[in-house]
């Protein structure tokens, strides 16, 4: 976070942002679900803080090395654990030298996103000499409640037993913002499936005006991989940012090359270079990184280069293991581009370029009797001419279960943060880290949230959402569109980033949002066709759904996602108008390729009387022919603001499935 | 017992605000099926009590149908692993 909140607008050394308007969300309390907390870290010191706030019923329980007396304070206000629904299903106990049975964080995970949505100011803090700067959460003012629900077993484990448990008791604490870096499996389970324990405890959440933001999970670029999809949650996808940790290499011939790392250094300066190339039909298949075979004659002292197509990280440690075992003293991977990084085990040199930059090197090394290469240890580049991209690994729309809802909603820094971990994090470093995944973009998420309920206690969680879809930003600081990474890399469509990337100070005044009470979440459920018996369940009053079924295109949502447009289609909206009193709004239409809409009326007129208003959207196909999605958007603009939704149409004339089911 | 699993008993939402009562109630649902108070003590897992009403128990396929189709349980389902992004 040295540079996410600079990136988004909230620059500290400003006195006009939202950061200072909203006393850095001074008496909000953020609920996080994750692995704990470690309290020691100076993330979470009380400096500044006032007493805790009033609404707070929660408690701060002691365990294994977690005093409630001292490891609670005025930032860690409540501290708790749950983890009864995993061990009945594990079957043995929990390894305590590995996992503490506490509040306490053996895995770095929740210490790093607790420390970004509302850790305290930390200065002169980097993480292998890179990222130098301030960290602090979006909300440094704001409390935390912890609840550890997930536990170092098998790599990270979360029960949805443990996390309904949480849910429970947040919602009985008095958490305003709930916070999950917690995804599930593909194929999803309805959202009023208690095997999904975050949909039914967030519905109740939401229903008590508690924001609930969650990950949008890391199986991306793939379509459809978008999880977390209720309609009540705020779903959050990954971006870089405007920072990168450029390393250059020089070739023996003098030609310098720029790839990506993360590594201390020093200069590895000219050593041999190679690539192990075989003889036979396929003389490449020796430079496979994640099947390298070296013998120690052949790389000692040596940098090696290889190739892989493999996005996952496991190409690249087993990479550098081989070409460490062997002696070498570099390695260079040539990949699919993306801008995640990790260091190398034992910090050993890798350095990451693209294919073409590759496949350069090695025409270098082909055309060259002594190949040799120069190494520099990367630096840390911020600003221009960076621009933010939605992640490699970001979980991408169409939602599975009901496409008519978009998700993910919104994008956030999620890739290379630096925050707090655990000293047990194998991958700290004098208790920071960076880490890269949804998991980041969360927090920064349930930041801004706690930062616009401190600005607007009143609104709505569905208000806090439109104010962030409608105002995030689908253009970097040039006014070019943002780009997708991906094979190959694209513009960022909704399903990518959903309204945008997260811009903070437009949230906090977004001139009209799009409302839902409880009365939409129950007419989405009817369209979904959940029989009334359950829904009257579900939301505790006697709820009969309509005889004609009511259509979820009509959900109030501030986006409109088709996915089958056969006939022309008219669809209901209503904005409530949280600015000057007296406004007109004038809409503005990005119809997407091959589509007519119109909007009826086209001007929304609003003074102390009327604060909200319906209108209608038209849409119809221009050729009928099968198509993919098309994106578009509808904006309101009163000359001060530009309330804009996105608009996403795929025409099907040859139905798959019977379209009238949504 | 070995052939047990936990599993969630969802109620939906909150009938009444004491936390207490609903905790008798989800013991004495519980007991209908397995038998005891005693019994139902021992197999919950936890009561969900101030958001929303139901429990966790461990159950086993046959238990866990049973539940499934007394009036007021709006579903049984087996617990699930979710995973950190």
């Amino acid at each position: 976070t040295t540079r996410s909140w600079d990136f988004l607008g909230l620059s500290s050394q400003s006195p006009s942002n939202i950061l200072h308007k909203s006393s850095m969300g001074d008496g909000v309390i953020i609920g996080v679900l994750d692995t704990g907390i470690w309290p020691e870290s100076e993330s979470f010191n009380e400096k500044g803080l006032g007493p805790v706030p009033s609404h707070w019923k929660g408690v701060c329980e002691s365990g294994d090395r977690f005093n409630a007396t001292i490891d609670c304070n005025r930032k860690i206000i409540g501290a708790r654990w749950f983890i009864d629904g995993l061990l009945a299903e594990y079957g043995k106990p929990l390894n305590r030298s590995t996992e503490f049975l506490s509040p306490r964080d053996a895995h770095g995970h929740g210490t790093h996103t607790s420390s970004t949505a509302a850790g305290s100011f930390v200065t002169n803090v980097s993480y292998k000499g890179l990222g130098h700067g301030t960290i602090k959460g979006g909300a440094p003012n704001a409390r935390l409640a912890i609840y550890k629900v997930c536990w170092k077993v098998l790599g990270g484990q979360c029960s949805s037993a443990d996390i309904l448990k949480a849910f429970d008791e947040a919602i009985h604490d008095g958490v305003d913002v709930l916070s999950l870096s917690i995804g599930f499996s593909i194929p999803l389970f309805s959202e009023v499936d208690e095997h999904d324990g975050i949909a039914t405890g967030s519905f109740h959440a939401v229903a008590r005006g508690i924001t609930v933001v969650c990950a949008a999970a890391n199986d991306g670029p793939s379509a459809e991989t978008v999880q977390n999809t209720a309609p009540w949650i705020i779903t959050v996808a990954a971006s870089t940012m405007d920072r990168s940790f450029p390393t250059s290499i020089t070739l023996g011939n003098n030609k310098t090359f720029l790839g990506l790392a993360m590594f201390t250094g020093p200069e590895i300066g000219f050593a041999s270079l190679i690539y192990p190339e075989s003889k036979g039909l396929d003389p490449t298949a020796a430079g496979v990184c994640q099947s390298l075979s070296l013998s120690k004659t052949m790389v000692a002292g040596k940098v090696v280069l290889c190739f892989t197509t493999v996005s996952r990280r496991t190409a690249i440690t087993s990479a550098s293991a081989a070409v460490k075992e062997a002696g070498g003293v570099g390695l260079i991977v040539a990949k699919n581009p993306s801008d995640v990084l990790y260091p190398c085990n034992e910090d050993f040199p890798c350095i990451e370029v693209d294919y073409e930059i590759g496949t350069r090197i090695l025409f270098y090394i082909r055309s060259t009797r002594s190949p040799l290469v120069k190494l520099r240890p990367p630096k840390t580049f911020i600003g221009k001419p960076l621009s933010a991209k939605v992640a490699y690994f970001s979980s991408r729309g169409p939602n599975s279960i009901t496409p008519a809802i978009l998700k993910p909603d919104i994008a956030a820094p999620g890739v290379n943060i630096l925050a707090a971990t655990s000293p047990l994090d194998a991958l700290g470093e004098g208790g920071y880290v960076m880490h890269s995944g949804t998991s980041m973009s969360t927090p920064h998420v349930a930041g801004i949230v706690a930062l616009l309920k401190a600005m607007h206690p009143n609104w709505s969680p569905a208000a806090i959402k439109s104010a962030l879809v409608t105002t995030a930003w689908r253009n970097g600081p040039s006014g070019l569109p943002i780009f997708a990474e991906g094979s190959p890399q694209k513009l960022a469509n909704p399903f990518d980033f959903g309204g945008g990337i997260m811009n903070p100070n437009g949230a906090a005044d977004p001139g009209l949002v799009y409302d839902i009470g409880k009365a939409g979440y129950m007419q989405y459920l009817c369209a979904r066709g959940y029989n009334n018996s359950a829904i009257s369940r579900l939301v505790g009053q006697n709820t009969k759904c309509p005889i004609k079924k009511p259509s979820i295109l009509d959900m109030n949502l501030p986006s409109i996602t088709i996915p089958s447009l056969k006939n022309p289609i008219t669809i209901k909206r209503s904005v409530t108008n949280v600015g000057a009193p007296e406004s007109i709004y004038r809409a503005t239409i990005e119809p997407p390729i091959g589509t007519i809409v119109s909007v009826n009326p086209n001007a929304l007129v609003f003074n102390s009387t009327v604060r909200k208003l319906d209108f209608t959207i038209t849409i119809s196909a221009i050729h009928r022919m099968n198509t993919g999605y098309y994106f578009g958007s509808l904006s309101w603009a009163d000359g001060v603001h530009v309330v804009r939704i996105p608009l996403s149409v795929r025409t099907e004339f040859l139905q798959p499935y019977d379209a009238n089911d949504d | 017992a070995a052939n047990s699993q936990v599993h969630i008993v969802y109620l939906g939402e909150r009938q009444h605000d004491n936390p207490k009562l609903l905790t008798d109630t989800h013991h004495d649902l519980l007991a209908t099926i397995v038998g005891s108070k005693e019994l139902a003590s021992e197999l919950m897992v936890y009561s969900y009590r101030h958001g929303f009403s139901g429990f966790a128990a461990k159950l086993t396929e046959s238990q866990a149908q049973k539940l499934s189709e007394l009036p007021g349980v709006v579903r049984v389902i087996p617990n699930s692993l979710h995973k950190l992004q």
